[in-house]
């Protein structure tokens, strides 16, 4: 009887979380901070593999939930036990003070309480990484973090919230099903961004032509992501320090980026501060010199005459060979090719790029303008949101539209999906 | 130790004593239901209840199998039959999958459940 009531306790909250209901209801709450802590119990270590080896793989699946939520988990080695928000560990049979009983090799392999702890059975053979037998001691973690975190299963083919384990390559990520399920309770991933841009490659196909390819990156802080336009999602594992993806530029916290591309001209751009960086593509890396012997990097008041310092952000308009920069509340056009400020510049944002909707307009300190080949428009980001320039193709749909006009501005999380943070200690 | 020869342990055999028992009868697939959620009839750890209640159990019983097979694209037999014992023996996690149908659904009572202790 003490069993089965204990039994039942597995479907309420552990005291002191917030009251829910059952696993399946549609009202299940979550948890309310952003920042979780996690620990695999000293005295319940699995006797299959090494500690690191076990800790490594419950920090990836905790990374894996963070990438696609606003939540962060953090290892917590220190802390009193009892603030530890969700604890891990393996056991046999009757193990850990549990009331569900583990029944050896086979049938079940783990089970988790809602916002709460997570149990593994060490019976089973659970594998790490490298391996494709036995169960994937990853795959199993994330499975069981989902319960934690409010999840209930599903017979949804290619969910990772299905009851029974399926063997599949070492690789499995979260597909978008379970991520709009996380998402339904945690919300998506805003942010404001430091710097967003198209960086373009030129490659040879195998009949010697020349392709252009672009891949798509949003800067924040120290840290970057790839967006998979054709995915609508970062790329898995994102995001990455910008010291190990961009070697040679400031390790954070960038102002802008400019491509100018011209027939002549392939020449890239970092700005922040009052300097600006080149970057060299085929090295990747930024240069250190210049074509002149100067090194790198140079005051932006060298090398763009007019323009101020430090930026808010800026573009290159390919049609016009324009640099827009941004300050404040102003905009400069510079012209690449006479190599300075047009001469009816500085103007206001507002008058080049002029509110489609009264009042629904950044007015000032843009975070990140940026041209998508994807969309083929420019954009406008400020905090969570973003404008949109209208484009030749919105004014042929609608011609009363102002040129260079700005929509009214939209979520960002609903353009470019899952740019999510991570705690800082899994960025390593 | 566990028996193995491989050097990455990828043929380790569990002893006989550590592996869970397989569901093939039906006390086992009347426990697996109840576990996991589908069943809220408790497996028969006493003697059995007789008359009517005994109908009523197998009825429950079989509202459970096909609500199981359906989940896992079986043929909704209702049958205890070897796909689905082999569905319910895969491994699988031991969280409960589903909350069963509200009371006014059932078109029979449900057995009563042993008393859990004193009320709070």
């Amino acid at each position: 009887r003490v069993r089965s009531k204990r039994f039942l306790q597995m479907l309420l909250p552990r005291p002191g979380r917030q009251q829910e209901d059952t696993w399946d209801s549609k009202a299940i709450r979550a948890f309310s901070k952003k920042t979780l802590s996690w620990r695999l119990v000293g005295e319940a270590y699995s006797s299959q593999l090494s500690v690191d080896e076990q800790r490594y793989i419950f920090r990836l699946a905790f990374r894996m939930w963070s990438e696609v939520t606003p939540l962060n988990f953090r290892e917590d080695l220190t802390s009193p036990g009892a603030t530890v928000d969700i604890k891990l560990g393996f056991g046999r049979g009757r193990h850990l003070g549990c009331p569900r009983v583990f029944d050896g090799s086979g049938q079940e392999f783990a089970h988790a309480w809602r916002l709460g702890d997570v149990h593994f059975d060490d019976d089973e053979h659970f594998t790490p990484l490298s391996s494709d037998s036995g169960i994937s001691l990853l795959k199993v973690a994330v499975h069981e973090i989902g319960h934690v975190l409010g999840l209930p299963h599903t017979y949804r083919t290619g969910s990772i919230m299905q009851p029974n384990y399926i063997p599949q390559g070492p690789a499995f990520e979260l597909d978008w099903s379970d991520r709009k399920a996380i998402q339904r309770l945690y919300g998506s991933c805003e942010g404001s961004f430091d710097t967003v841009f198209d960086w373009i490659r030129k490659e040879k196909n195998q009949y010697g032509e020349v392709r252009v390819r672009f891949s798509t990156y949003f800067f924040r802080h120290g840290w970057y992501w790839l967006y998979e336009n054709r995915n609508n999602r970062t790329r898995y594992g994102d995001p990455l320090p910008l010291l190990t993806g961009w070697r040679g530029i400031p390790t954070q916290s960038i102002d802008a980026f400019v491509h100018v591309w011209t027939r002549r001209r392939d020449e890239r751009y970092f700005f922040k501060g009052n300097q600006y960086w080149r970057y060299d593509n085929d090295k990747d890396q930024a240069h250190t010199e210049d074509e002149r012997g100067g090194s790198y990097p140079r005051l932006i008041s060298d090398g763009f005459p007019g323009i101020p310092s430090p930026l808010d952000t800026a573009f290159y308009d390919r049609r016009q060979q324009l640099v827009y920069f941004f300050k404040e509340s102003w905009v400069f056009a510079f012209d690449v090719n006479r190599n300075q400020v047009l001469s009816s510049y500085p103007r206001k944002i507002t008058h080049v790029f002029p509110a489609v909707e009264p009042h629904n307009h950044p007015f000032r300190s843009i975070d990140a303008a940026y041209y998508s080949y994807a969309h083929s428009s420019i954009f406008f980001f400020k905090g969570k949101a973003y404008w949109k320039v209208v484009s030749d193709k919105d004014k042929q749909l609608n011609s009363r539209l102002p040129l260079n006009g700005l929509l009214p501005k939209r979520p960002a999380s609903e353009k470019w999906f899952d740019v999510c943070d991570v705690h800082t200690s899994a960025l390593s | 130790e566990m028996l193995f020869h491989s050097r990455d342990r990828s043929d380790l055999e569990p002893s006989p004593l550590s592996r869970a028992k397989p569901i093939a009868d039906l006390r086992a697939a009347q426990r697996f239901l109840s576990r996991y959620g589908w069943s809220e009839v408790p497996a028969a750890w006493g003697p059995s209840p007789k008359g009517p209640a005994e109908a009523s159990v197998g009825s429950t019983l079989v509202q459970a199998v096909r609500r199981f097979q359906r989940a896992n694209r079986l043929p909704a037999s209702g049958e205890l039959d070897a796909p689905t014992l082999v569905a319910m023996n895969r491994p699988r996690c031991g969280v409960p999958d589903t909350r069963l149908p509200p009371p006014a659904i059932l078109t029979t009572p449900p057995a009563p459940l042993a008393p859990l202790g004193p009320r709070p």
